[in-house]
């Protein structure tokens, strides 16, 4: 089962990296990169700044958050907050 | 390619870079 | 205490989209970015994959397997278990 999820978490991965690379202005990176993985597909963006980005702040804030990690890099109260939890 | 690299031609023609938690997303057409 | 955490964490999500092109053999699309985003500061990777598509995969993995979705996509049992717990 892991084997499909792996792929598919992959797919999903390169699409957001392809969208994030857009939002943040990276035009020939994205194009350059969308033939790199030989992929012609058409593709709708989500909103800016792009639903990796988004996902990524959540996850570093947490990440840092961590109880060995939050003397060493900032985090939100609310992530702590939620780290305690 | 590596072998971290995603398949080539990924089975749907149209691909939608979709917010996975919005309600309307379809985990199954993806 | 966000802003910086936000600052820091776009910092940290560019070098680790650099790093997750290199690692799935995008290298033209990696040098492309750098230079579209104008890093100049030399970069050391991490072991393949990287830290994005490592984190990415167990994030996808554990979002497939909530209970509201895992019966339209693939999952690992561990996954499914530490939703269940």
């Amino acid at each position: 089962a892991t084997i499909p999820t792996r792929v598919a978490a992959g797919i999903r991965l390169a699409l957001y990296v392809y969208e994030y690379l857009l939002h943040v202005g990276a035009q020939k990176s994205a194009q350059t990169f969308l033939s790199e993985i030989r992929w012609e597909k058409n593709i709708t963006l989500g909103e800016p700044p792009g639903f990796l980005h988004s996902w990524w702040c959540v996850f570093w804030d947490l990440y840092c958050a961590a109880p060995d990690r939050r003397e060493a890099c900032e985090h939100s109260s609310e992530a702590k907050a939620f780290q305690d939890y | 390619l590596s072998e971290y690299a995603p398949p080539p031609n990924p089975n749907s023609d149209h691909l939608v870079a979709a917010n996975p938690f919005d309600d309307n997303y379809n985990t199954i057409s993806y």
